[in-house]
């Protein structure tokens, strides 16, 4: 496994341990720093956010949903880009969704993804797919 | 004649 990868894993993990009594800001800003510097970050970060946001463990997909926000505000239209292809808003529509795992959710995870989509939708207008997305879940009643 | 570009991502899932 190539060196981003395995950072990306290691801050991503101490970030979102359920034991943290508060946010790891140290790992947070470095987690947020070489996904925009490294040349793959985006492409590993969102698959490792992916992965995260969808822990049965309530904290520790709340704390990688918190990264996430922040990712979206500090890392930039390449950050954007990746998050709004249907690839990744996919892993966040099974969440909320009857159909896959909205059954096993706990509501505050599934209320903080529609919260975070619905306001994506309004700050990154550009990224047609998370209208869509969006769009999708309230025509399918899940909103 | 339709052309069909490369698509860097996947179909969206229906909830």
């Amino acid at each position: 496994m190539d060196v981003v990868t395995t950072s990306l894993e290691a801050l991503i993990q101490r970030v979102t341990n359920p034991q943290n009594q508060k946010p790891d800001i140290a790992a947070i800003e470095a987690f947020c720093v070489m996904l925009t510097k490294e040349s793959e970050g985006v492409q590993i970060g969102t698959k490792l956010l992916a992965l995260h946001i969808q822990s049965s463990n309530e904290t520790e997909a709340l704390q990688a949903l918190a990264l996430l926000d922040t990712c979206m505000r500090r890392c930039g239209p390449s950050f954007h880009a990746e998050v709004g292809k249907f690839r990744f808003l996919n892993e966040m529509i099974r969440l909320v969704s009857p159909k896959y795992l909205g059954g096993k959710t706990p509501a505050i995870v599934r209320q903080k993804v529609l919260q975070l989509l619905n306001m994506w939708t309004k700050e990154y207008p550009k990224e047609l797919k998370i209208k869509e997305a969006y769009e999708m879940l309230k025509k399918q009643g899940v909103i | 004649p339709v052309i069909r570009g490369f698509s860097d991502d996947e179909p969206l899932v229906i909830a």
